[in-house]
């Protein structure tokens, strides 16, 4: 049921899981990662709305690299209410009831049955939101899209505005400006791709850049602490 | 079938606690 508005947006559920990752001991579990993509857009003079971790791995079936969810962490934004819809049109009216629906079933399969009948989803799905969960659903070859093509090269991308967006060759980039996002970076790390995205246009800087690296070094050797 | 894997579940549940913690402070 989580799948892109967008018809051409590859989906693919992968079995990738960064827990299996010992390379480094603890330096690459769950909550390191949420710690870290925490500590880059929480901290940040700027207003990212969400922080995404792709996670490389090989797929020796088809001998090809992929990038899959690693981790993610929302933030939100200034402007929540943004949707693609217009408020109170059957089109809104339907696209509510399907999001709320996923999310009570994915709510539902996470912590049971609510008991309490109290609504477990609230409030709207923002596109935004919505973007960000849809994410969890999709991988990428290596060399494709965005994050693919940052970790095949080893240069971050850094695409801001809408007429950027629109025409970056790459259906992310367009999933993410329909869905009110104006800034999508992309920045290799050690094994895996930093994604970072805002509602708002955030020119090109180094501060933001040198923060990836030094919070997602996954080169530094710290006895597997994480530093 | 309907298992959600690790990574994501991890990530789902730390977005639905937020998501209430904005719905509670809004």
């Amino acid at each position: 049921q989580l799948q892109p508005s967008s018809s051409a947006t590859t989906t693919t559920i992968t079995t990738n899981n960064i827990n299996n990752d010992t390379r480094n001991g603890s330096f690459f579990n769950q909550d390191s990662l949420q710690q870290r993509l925490q500590l880059l857009i929480d901290g940040s003079m700027e207003s990212w709305t969400y922080a995404i971790f792709w996670q490389s791995s090989f797929e020796p079936v088809s001998n090809t690299s992929m990038l899959g969810w690693g981790d993610g962490y929302y933030r939100g934004c200034e402007d929540e209410k943004k949707t693609l819809a217009v408020p109170g049109t059957e089109e809104y009216i339907a696209v509510q009831a399907h999001r709320k629906n996923v999310l009570r079933e994915l709510n539902s399969l996470i912590s049971g049955p609510s008991t309490s009948g109290e609504d477990s989803v609230g409030d709207e799905v923002t596109d935004t939101e919505w973007f960000f969960l849809v994410s969890m659903t999709q991988s990428f070859v290596t060399g494709i899209g965005l994050p693919g093509m940052a970790f095949f090269t080893g240069v971050p991308s850094w695409v801001a505005g809408t007429d950027q967006l629109v025409s970056t060759p790459c259906e992310r980039a367009r999933h993410a400006q329909v869905s009110g996002m104006q800034t999508l970076v992309c920045v290799p790390v050690g094994n895996g791709v930093v994604e970072l995205g805002s509602t708002e246009i955030i020119f090109q800087n180094s501060g933001i850049l040198n923060k990836v690296r030094l919070v997602f070094n996954f080169d530094v050797q710290d006895g597997g602490g994480g530093g | 079938s309907r298992a959600v894997p690790l990574a994501r579940k991890a990530s789902l549940v730390k977005f639905l606690e937020k998501r209430k913690e904005r719905m509670i402070n809004t």
